[in-house]
C-alpha cells in the first residue's frame, strides 16, 4: 500500500 | 520534511488565517467565492480521512485538524454568519463540473483502486482546480481587495513550494508521486496570471484591478 510512503504530505 | 515543504505548509497556513482574519475583521465575506471554499472543504475532508487510520506525526495530525476545522469555520462564516455579505450573484462558476471531472479522473487514474486511495486522488485533482470559482469571480468583478490578493498569493505559493519539495524528494529520497506532481503543476499554473498581477501591482501598493 502506498499510503505510508507518500501520504505524509498535506 | 524539508525546507520547501515547511515553507509551503506555512504559506498554506498563512493563507487560511489571512482569509479568516479578513472575514472576521470586516464582518464580511465580500469578494470571496463560497464555491471555492466549499471545494477546499471537500478536498480536506476527502484527503484527511486518514486521520482515523494512519498516524504520521504530531505535526501532520495537528495541521490536518487545523485545516479541516478552519475550512468548516470559513464555510460557516460565508454561508451562515455573514451570508448577507456573500456576493452570490458574482459567484457563478459551474463548480459541479469540477467535481464530476475530478471524480471521473480519480476513478480512472489512481495508484490503487481502493476507497481511501480514490478519495485521496479525487482530493488531489479537485484541489488543483478548486481556486477556479475564486479566480472567475475576480475576473467578473475586475478587482480584488488587497487582503484577498494576499490570501491568493499565499495559497498559490504553497503548491509552487510543494513542487520544489517534490524535486528535492525525488533527488534526495528517490520519492516520486506523479499524480501529486502533475496536479500540483496544473494548480500552480492556474495562478500564473494572478502572480503576475500581484507582483506588478499589489506589491507596488496598488489595488488588484484587471486590465480592461
Amino acid at each position: 500500500y502506498h499510503a505510508d510512503r507518500y501520504h505524509d504530505e498535506l | 520534511m524539508n525546507v520547501f515543504r515547511l515553507i509551503g505548509d506555512m504559506s498554506h497556513l498563512a493563507a487560511i488565517i489571512i482569509l479568516l482574519i479578513k472575514i472576521w475583521r470586516s464582518r464580511s465575506c465580500s469578494g470571496i467565492s463560497g464555491k471555492s471554499q466549499l471545494l477546499f472543504t471537500a478536498v480536506f475532508t476527502c484527503r484527511y480521512l486518514d486521520l482515523f487510520t494512519n498516524f504520521v506525526s504530531i505535526y501532520n495530525t495537528t495541521m490536518k485538524i487545523f485545516f479541516l476545522a478552519s475550512s468548516y469555520a470559513t464555510i460557516y462564516l460565508i454561508f451562515m454568519k455573514f451570508k448577507a455579505t456573500y456576493n452570490r450573484n458574482h459567484d457563478t462558476f459551474r463548480f459541479e463540473l469540477l467535481i464530476v471531472v475530478s471524480v471521473i479522473l480519480a476513478l480512472l487514474i489512481n495508484h490503487e483502486f481502493s476507497a481511501t486511495e480514490i478519495l485521496w486522488t479525487f482530493s488531489i485533482y479537485l484541489e488543483a482546480v478548486a481556486i477556479l470559482p475564486q479566480l472567475f469571480m475576480i475576473t467578473k468583478t475586475g478587482e480584488a481587495e488587497s487582503i484577498t490578493s494576499h490570501y491568493l498569493f499565499a495559497l498559490g505559493s504553497y503548491r509552487g513550494l510543494y513542487i520544489l519539495n517534490w524535486i528535492y524528494r525525488y533527488y534526495v529520497e528517490g520519492h516520486l508521486d506523479w499524480i501529486a506532481v502533475l496536479s500540483g503543476i496544473v494548480q500552480t499554473g492556474l495562478y500564473c496570471d494572478f502572480f503576475y498581477l500581484y507582483i506588478t501591482r499589489v506589491m507596488k501598493g496598488k489595488n488588484l484591478t484587471l486590465p480592461a
